[in-house]
This record gives structure tokens, C-alpha cells and sequence, in this order.
């Protein structure tokens, strides 16, 4: 029984990569088998472990375009049970190109249909925008992972986006729920950083995970090795924290 | 003679809207005439600046797609010389809206075309995407002012910035040229922060601007309040850089 997750939020440089490489990764170090996929053209998925999207000979935009199986495009990645199916900048194109298809906001579900036993989570990675591709994504999801960044725009955001999510349930993907708000790049040195929690909680406080993603340095030095924090520092609080978020993810979707 | 200048980068979070509240602010304070115009569905430069974006009678989308002239849109700010046209949620449906129209790449230039004189600068404040809105303001700009966040992910995407740049300079507007880079939330502790800035050099040294934006906690807090962090905390460090880049800014533009 697999599970698809995407992870969204249309504020810019919130954490969505940061979340979907680390928390994947950490899944798959945990023994289950682990598919990311990046739905992005800026393609910082696929760069963040390890694959250059300039040699990918099949990326996303193949298969939703074109029809090529998504198995064609799958790559190993430095940890055995973590795969990927990258992006490029031709994913750009899509959004035009998916205008004039018949059901164009199920476009990627019908691709992820013939892979998705194959592993037990799927995760997909979205650029910061509410457009057709992030529809696409959260119609092939069963559930919605929202990273927060503790800051202030990111706040002003969420209210629009539990609209959209709510709209996508309603038209397109009825089963859609929320996996979890994941607060990040948390300051504790920060007046504004608590602010933002306190505030975050008053809106949504079922939804939040109890883990915190810290701001941690090595979190941001290791996309320039192409590797998960957990490869590049795995004794940094980094991958502490993405550990303890898999854990809880995994504790809530394998036990009820 | 007034100047049109563009933000942009479609990498999320790297303080497109930041320097655009924060550099038009500085600019009208220096006793300049700067219109500020929120380009962006997310509308956080509407907010940035006090405005709520729900109470807005008039956006940038009225004058882009219903033709409402500019005029009727703008409002006055907390600080005399600076004036904004704000966003609201509504743009999204532009980006399908003008998919449709002829010249769709020159709506916003002709939009600002009865205004312009009005104000020594005009700032657009940019979405983190390449799509037609971000090629509208492109068009309709002089000059591009592109923000880097100081870490991996936001180098990478500045080739296929350039790459974008170029080919709207070739194709809809020959006399775009590249205003500056803006180094920011530098944050002198990191090692990856050095790095960025040292691959940044190597790419495009020429164009970078002498003045880097530190990252700086009242930075973040100003939007809190509505206020440019001019207006939040005139004494902080964010304060003068923003101070410093706009006479960096005003010295390059009226004395050559
Ligand atoms: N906890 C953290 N500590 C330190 N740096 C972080 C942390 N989380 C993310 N970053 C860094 O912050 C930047 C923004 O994060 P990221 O790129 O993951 O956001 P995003 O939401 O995917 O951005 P986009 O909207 O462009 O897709 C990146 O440079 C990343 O390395
Ligand atoms: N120099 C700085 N110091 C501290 N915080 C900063 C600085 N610059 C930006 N920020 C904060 O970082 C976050 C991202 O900045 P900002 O929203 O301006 O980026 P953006 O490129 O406009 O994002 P988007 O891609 O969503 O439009 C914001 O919460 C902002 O307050
Ligand atoms: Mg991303
Ligand atoms: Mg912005």
C-alpha cells in the first residue's frame, strides 16, 4: 500500500526541497522504499541529490508530456532505498502545453499509476506557485506536507493556500487531506521566529508536526556536494531533526 | 526622465520583495519620486508597505486586464516620495488571462506607459517564476535588478536568469540591460555565504553592486508591522545597507 505526499506552499524559499530531498531521504534510511520527484524546472530536487538535470536523457516533463513511463526515468540515488525522477527547465513548457490537454489536473496522477506500488512513499516536490502544475500534484496526492517558514510572509500565506487545497479536494482529488504543517528554519534566537509559531498554532494547531526543522548550516552546504544532510553531516542537528520528522511521519501513517 | 526597473529571479525567497520595499523606500527618503508595483499574487509588497491587499478597489490586475488606468490605483505609503500599486490574489487568473491576448508581452509596459513621468523610478516587484507575468515586467523594464540569496540553490539558477534575460532583450525589448546583482542575507558566519559570493564574482563581477544586504533580524520584523525597516528601525543594520545600496543606486543612474 504506497502513499503519495506533496509538498507545496507558493511562498518562495520556504523549505519545500529542503523538506522533500531531507525528509525522503531519511524515510528511505528507515528501510522503506522511497520515490522523489521533482516538480520544479529550477530542478533543485535533483541537483540536491546528486544528478545534474542537463544529463538526464527522461524527466518529468517527458512523461507528462509525452508519454514516456515514469520507470524510464527513474535514477538511483546515493542512498539504496531513495530514488528519483528529476526535472529540467523544460518543465517551464508544461504549464502552456498542459492548457489545451483533456483533464489537464490529472495529468501526473495518471503517470505515478503504474509505479506506485513499487514503493511505500512517494513524494513530490513543487515550485512556489498555485498554477497547473501544483494542481496536478495535489490531485495525484493523498495528502499535502506544508513547510512554513517562521517568518512573516510566509504566515500571510497559508490562509490562500488552505483555500486552494480545499478547492482541490472539492474538484478534483476528494480523499486530499493534510499530512502536516513542518515549521522551518526555526531561530530560537529570534523574537519573530516564536511570534510566527504562536501564530501558525492559533490557525492550525491540529496540523502542525511536533518536530521543528532548525535553521542549521549544514543543511544549506549540503546541496553543494549534491548529497541529503544526512549523508553530508549525519551527527549535525540538521539531520537530527529530519530523522525525528520521519519518525513521527512514519509513526502516524504505520500505526493507525 | 524616469527609469523603469524590474526584480526578478525565479528562485523562491532570495528577497526579491525585500529589496524592492526596502530599495524604493531608501530612494523616496533620499527625496526621490518611486512608485512601487507589486507584480505578484502573494502580494507582499502591497503589505509590506501597510496596505492590505483585500481592500484594495483597484490592483495591477484591473489596469492589466479590465484596461482601468494605473492612476486609479495608486496609493500613498508611510513615507511621502513613495507611492504603491498593489496585488491582490486575483492576478493569479492573469497569467491564463493574457495567454490569449495579442502583444501579451507588452500589457504591463503599456499599462505604466501614462504614468512613467511621474516619478523618477518605478519598481516592479516580481513572483519567483519565468512565465508571462515576469516576461510582462521584463518588457516593460529599462533595467533588471536581480536579488542572490547567498547560498547553493540561488546560484544555480542565475545561467538560466541571464539565459531569460537575454532572450527578452532579443525578442521584445533591446534596450533591457542588467541594473545590478544584489547580494543578500549574507551572513558573515558562513563559510557557504563566502563561497556563493566568490562564485558569484567569477560568473558576472562587472555587474554586481559594491553593497551587500546582511541578513539582519529587523529586516524580518518590519513586514510584521507594515513599514519598510526604514521606518521599523532607522538605526539598524539593515537599515543602512538599504540606505548605502540606494545611493550606490542613485550615483550610478544620475551621474553618469
Ligand atoms: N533548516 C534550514 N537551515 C538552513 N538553511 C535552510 C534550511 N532550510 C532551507 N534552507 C536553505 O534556504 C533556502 C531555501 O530553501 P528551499 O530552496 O528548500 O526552499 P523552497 O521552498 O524549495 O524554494 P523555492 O520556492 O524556490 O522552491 C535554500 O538555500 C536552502 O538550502
Ligand atoms: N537581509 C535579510 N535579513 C533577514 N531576513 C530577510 C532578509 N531579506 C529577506 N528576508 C526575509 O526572508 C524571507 C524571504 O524574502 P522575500 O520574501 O523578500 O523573498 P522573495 O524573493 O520576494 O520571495 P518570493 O519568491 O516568495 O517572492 C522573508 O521572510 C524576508 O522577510
Ligand atoms: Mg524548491
Ligand atoms: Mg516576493
Amino acid at each position: 500500500m504506497s502513499k503519495v505526499i506533496t509538498i507545496a506552499n507558493q511562498k518562495g524559499g520556504v523549505g519545500k526541497t529542503t523538506t522533500a530531498i531531507n525528509l525522503a531521504a531519511a524515510i528511505a534510511i528507515l528501510e522503506k522504499k522511497v520515490l522523489l520527484i521533482d516538480f520544479d524546472p529550477q530542478a533543485n530536487a535533483t541537483s540536491g541529490v546528486g544528478h545534474n538535470p542537463d544529463d538526464l536523457e527522461v524527466t518529468i516533463y517527458d512523461c507528462l508530456i509525452d508519454n514516456v513511463p515514469a520507470s524510464n526515468g527513474i535514477q538511483q540515488t546515493d542512498i539504496e532505498n531513495l530514488h528519483i525522477l528529476g526535472s529540467s527547465i523544460n518543465l517551464v513548457g508544461a504549464e502552456l502545453e498542459l492548457a489545451t490537454i483533456e483533464q489537464r489536473e490529472y495529468a501526473l496522477k495518471k503517470v505515478l499509476a503504474p509505479i506506485r506500488d513499487q514503493y511505500d512513499y512517494i513524494f513530490i516536490d513543487c515550485l512556489p506557485s498555485l498554477g497547473i502544475l501544483t494542481v496536478n500534484a495535489l490531485t495525484a496526492a493523498d495528502s499535502v506536507i506544508v513547510p512554513v517558514q517562521c517568518e512573516v510572509f510566509s504566515l500571510q500565506g497559508l490562509g490562500k493556500l488552505k483555500n486552494t487545497i480545499s478547492l482541490i479536494a472539492s474538484s478534483f482529488n476528494p480523499d486530499l487531506e493534510i499530512e502536516g504543517i513542518v515549521l522551518s528554519m526555526f531561530d530560537k534566537r529570534l523574537r519573530l521566529a516564536k511570534m510566527v509559531v504562536e501564530q501558525v498554532h492559533e490557525l492550525l494547531s491540529d496540523k502542525i508536526f511536533d518536530t521543528i526543522i532548525h535553521r542549521n548550516s549544514k543543511i544549506g552546504e549540503a546541496p553543494s556536494v549534491g548529497k541529503p544532510v544526512l549523508l553530508y553531516d549525519v551527527s549535525s542537528k540538521g539531520s537530527k531533526n529530519f530523522l525525528n520528522l520521519a519518525h513521527e511521519f512514519i509513526n502516524k501513517n504505520e500505526l493507525s
